[in-house]
């Protein structure tokens, strides 16, 4: 028996909305420790993987570890019927080939239950060590989103170079060309607001100008982003979800042959 | 050309 109770119901929403387009059918995995999910696209160039920490759940009830296997579009259309305020609850029962989504309002005067069918799926599970990275960019989520969104209407492509002079993202395309340079700037007001860059070496890497924008559908959950690179790895674009965990998405970078 | 690695040219699956 599963029983995981989300106070703040919109962030599971939000989460859904950031990883949908991206990824069909996914196995939730939930154990003692927490909620999570890895999964790839179907071309398999990228992986999302997702982490709700049992210490982030008002209620967190996992009695044996249990893998869902869930249509994420289905289950978004069920979690956009729960209202931005409501608790929400996860709730599943040993053997059962459904899973239970009860949407709470915060007054208590509308409690709505709806069930959900899983599917089996049959996932392949990456192990993805934990890596050194040539640099890492700390910086505003709406600003990397804002990047993504016009480049993507010049190039197809972004390169990524981390020098020590900033961070350059810079495509190409047949009307032209463009570059985006951010330097280094933690003198503001919000910390929020900084782009911290940390660079062992300068990189510079290559990828998929859509992919990045399917990225950026997880905006809302974090006002900063990270984005770690390194020449031999594909990127890691993590998105803090306040106190629970994270969502990461892995790109596998474009090499020139 | 250009090359578009997948994931599984960099992590191993278990």
């Amino acid at each position: 028996m599963l029983e995981l109770r989300l106070v703040q119901g919109s962030l599971l929403k939000k989460v859904l909305e950031a990883i949908k387009d991206l990824v069909n059918d996914a196995n939730f995995d939930c154990s003692s420790s927490g909620f999570s999910l890895q999964a790839m696209d179907s071309s398999h160039v990228a992986l999302v993987a997702l982490l709700l920490r049992a210490e982030g759940f008002e209620h967190y009830r996992c009695d044996r570890n249990t893998s869902m296997g869930m249509n994420l579009g289905n289950m978004s259309k069920m979690l956009k019927c729960a209202g931005n305020d409501d608790i929400i609850t996860i709730k599943g029962d040993d053997g059962s080939d459904t899973v239970t989504f009860m949407f709470e309002s915060p007054t208590q005067d509308k409690i709505a239950d709806f069930e959900m069918k899983l599917m089996d799926i049959d996932s392949e599970h990456l192990g993805i060590p934990e890596a050194e990275y040539q640099a890492i960019v700390t910086m505003p989520s709406s600003e990397f989103a804002r990047i993504c969104k016009d480049l993507a209407s010049i190039g197809d492509t972004v390169v990524i170079s981390v020098t020590k002079e900033g961070v350059k993202f810079s495509t190409r395309g047949d009307i032209g060309t463009a570059n985006i340079v951010l330097r280094q700037n933690t003198t503001v007001d919000k910390p929020e607001d900084a782009t911290v860059i940390e660079m062992n070496e300068p990189v510079s890497l290559t990828f998929a100008l859509r992919y990045m924008n399917s990225f950026t559908k997880a905006t809302s959950l974090s006002n900063t982003v990270k984005i770690s690179l390194s020449s031999e790895l594909p990127v890691v674009v993590e998105y803090k979800i306040a106190e629970m965990g994270y969502v990461r998405f892995y790109l596998a970078p474009k090499i020139e042959e | 050309s250009v090359l578009q690695k997948s994931m599984f040219d960099f992590y191993q699956e278990y």
